[in-house]
């Protein structure tokens, strides 16, 4: 464990490196000293190993939501819109969740509505027909809303289960881009009412700081319910995944481990908030 | 932002006549926390307000007009000196063809800059030869060879069922018969701990020597980026730093960490998705965005 057995200065030291180490930030490394100080004064907490558990509680109330579940429509087509910036793993997300409800004996359709970048239809293609799910795609360079459009309306005709639908990655300081995602949710729910049912956030946990930045321009651009949060099989923390949880109050829905099909878990609290402090 | 924060701070100070030890260190202190918020690394920041201090003392600013502004000038000036370098061009071969290797996490942004890198050096009046060598991403080879059509560069690639060493392999012969000056080598994403896709890199390495390694990082990475750098300088050694997504609006502070950590310089930005959005880098941009 600790080299540390005594909760002394040098103790808050550590911890607080420890914190900032994984991204967890300034603003709520303090915040979290302050409520931790005043724990061990509440409780006459002595032992390090103590005051852990005690942190991880804490933290685990703040991390945990009530709809960390996926909101699926028990009686018709459930949609799920995945957006994010460049990189973070979209459509190897896509992929997976695809996956996972095929398992679960669901009908999924899958839309490439990234008509931009170079190879990205055929990227999904490649996923499709390994896991044998219908896609919906255009050309490449065409309108992505066109796409959405023939997606939505072609998985309620087929009375599908789940349609996700990758969208091209984008930095949150692009407004037209932004716009462009607008439009995209305004033509789910022109056709689809109740739709998007989930619009998943995918964050890389490599980022730093500009994960809360990315997640509040989202949310206000186009209003997230979940968020995935991947390559956490690196040695990267996403420890910002706390102030978004918390600014946002927005549940994590998922955790990308790896590259594989299956290296998708539902999110726990417990076990990231452990692995963060391992 | 910093400067108001500072002036905050010599504000108090002034009032109160001399300045103590503790004085100062409220002032590195403001200084730390703009550093850690624009994720540089926490270690790194420790060495640099050092620096800091010893040049900001050594300079008597404590009593001038406007310490503040004094003060971000000293930041400024050794961020500028850490991260600036005299050779940011790529190490060219003695004789052709120079060989680059784009390295570096996943999604970080090296199929793209590979693509960016081979149009700059075509404008510069070079025959560049792009390798693909990702068999594991689906479409990498695919990806790599779009963009080679959109600015009419050749892509080389054996599929993805050959092993990327022997696709190196095949590269070189065909630069020799198709008098390709500058190779290009695309490389999958990888994390630094994954022995066995280290291997691979260290391999490919051995085998092709290149003259110049280039670590591809995304500029929105975190605390992590001196593990990651120092994790891959130390297992493959790198040649300099590629930084990319600087179009959007992270500080960028791993370009102090990972420069701090490895010695490498940054050489070129990325600053959009088009293969024209390539820059050289300039330190004292980087240190003005760093700051905020
Ligand atoms: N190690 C690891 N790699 C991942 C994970 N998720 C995605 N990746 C990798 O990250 C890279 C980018 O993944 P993509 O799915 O293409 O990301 P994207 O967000 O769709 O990218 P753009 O569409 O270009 O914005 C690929 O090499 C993936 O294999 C993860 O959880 N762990
Ligand atoms: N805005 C912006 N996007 C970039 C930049 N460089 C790369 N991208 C985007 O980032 C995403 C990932 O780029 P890739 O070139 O596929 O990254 P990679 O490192 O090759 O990914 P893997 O091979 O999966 O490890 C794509 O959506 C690119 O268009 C940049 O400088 N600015
Ligand atoms: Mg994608
Ligand atoms: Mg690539």
């Amino acid at each position: 464990f600790r080299l540390r057995d005594v909760i002394d200065d040098d103790f808050w030291d550590e911890l607080e490196e420890i914190l900032l180490t994984a991204d967890v930030g300034m603003d709520t490394t303090e915040y979290i000293i302050e409520e931790m100080k005043e724990a061990v004064d509440e409780h006459y907490i002595e032992q390090p190993s103590h005051l852990y558990e005690v942190m991880k509680d804490k933290l685990s109330e703040i991390m945990e939501k009530e709809n960390s579940d996926m909101i699926m429509n028990e009686d018709g087509l459930t949609i799920i819109l995945v957006v994010g910036v460049n990189g973070t793993g979209k459509t190897t997300s896509i992929a997976k969740m695809a996956n996972r409800y095929m398992q679960e004996g669901k009908k999924v359709i899958i839309a490439a509505a990234d008509t931009f970048r170079a190879a990205a239809i055929e990227q999904l293609e490649v996923w499709t027909r390994k896991l044998d799910i219908e896609i919906i795609k255009h050309k490449e360079g065409s309108d992505p809303s066109a796409v959405v459009y023939d997606a939505v309306v072609a998985s309620l005709a087929r009375r599908a289960d789940v349609l996700i639908i990758d969208t091209a990655g984008r930095l949150h300081s692009k407004v037209n881009l932004m716009n462009e995602l607008q439009k995209i949710r305004k033509v789910i729910k022109r056709n689809c009412p109740e739709g998007p049912h989930e619009t998943l956030l995918v964050l890389d946990a490599t980022n730093g700081q500009n994960a809360l930045v990315q997640a509040k321009t989202f949310q206000k651009a186009i209003d997230i319910t979940g968020i995935v949060l991947t390559k956490l099989d690196g040695t990267a923390r996403g420890g910002i995944i706390i102030a978004i949880v918390h600014d946002l109050n927005v549940p994590v829905k998922f955790i990308g481990v790896g590259e594989g099909v299956y290296d998708l878990r539902p999110f726990d609290a417990r076990n990231f908030l452990d692995a963060l402090f391992a | 932002s910093l400067q108001e924060r500072l002036q905050g701070i010599f504000q108090k100070l002034k009032r109160r006549g001399k300045l103590s030890e503790e004085d100062v260190n409220l002032a590195l202190r403001e200084i730390r926390i703009a550093l850690i918020a624009a994720d540089v690394n926490i270690k790194v920041v420790k060495q640099f307000t050092k620096k800091v201090k010893e040049a900001a003392i050594g300079e008597e600013i404590w009593h001038s007009l406007t310490p503040a502004q004094q003060v971000i000038k000293i930041v400024k000036d050794e961020l500028v000196d850490l991260m600036g370098s005299v050779n940011q061009k790529v190490n060219m071969a003695e004789t052709p063809p120079t060989i680059v290797m784009m390295v570096g996490l996943h999604g970080s942004g090296k199929t793209t800059s590979t693509g960016k890198l081979a149009m700059h050096f075509r404008t510069q009046g070079h025959h560049p030869l792009m390798v693909a060598t990702d068999i594991y991403r689906p479409a990498a080879i695919k990806q790599l060879e779009v963009l080679g059509k959109q600015i009419d560069i050749p892509v080389f690639q054996l599929g993805d069922k050959t092993a990327p060493v022997n696709i190196c392999r095949g590269a070189l012969k065909y630069a020799q018969d198709n008098l390709n000056d500058i190779i290009l080598i695309d490389t999958a994403g990888r994390l630094h701990i994954d022995e066995e896709l280290m291997d691979e890199l260290k391999e490919m390495k051995a085998e092709i020597r290149p003259s110049e390694v280039l670590l591809v990082v995304d500029s929105m990475i975190g605390q992590d980026a001196v593990t990651m750098a120092k994790s891959f300088n130390e297992s493959i050694g790198i040649d300099g730093i590629v930084l990319t997504k600087l179009d959007g609006d992270a500080r960028g502070g791993a370009a102090l960490s990972v420069r701090a950590v490895t010695g490498k310089p940054i050489k070129f930005v990325g600053v959009g998705e088009k293969l024209s959005a390539l820059e050289l880098f300039h330190p004292d941009r980087m240190a003005s965005r760093i700051l905020g």
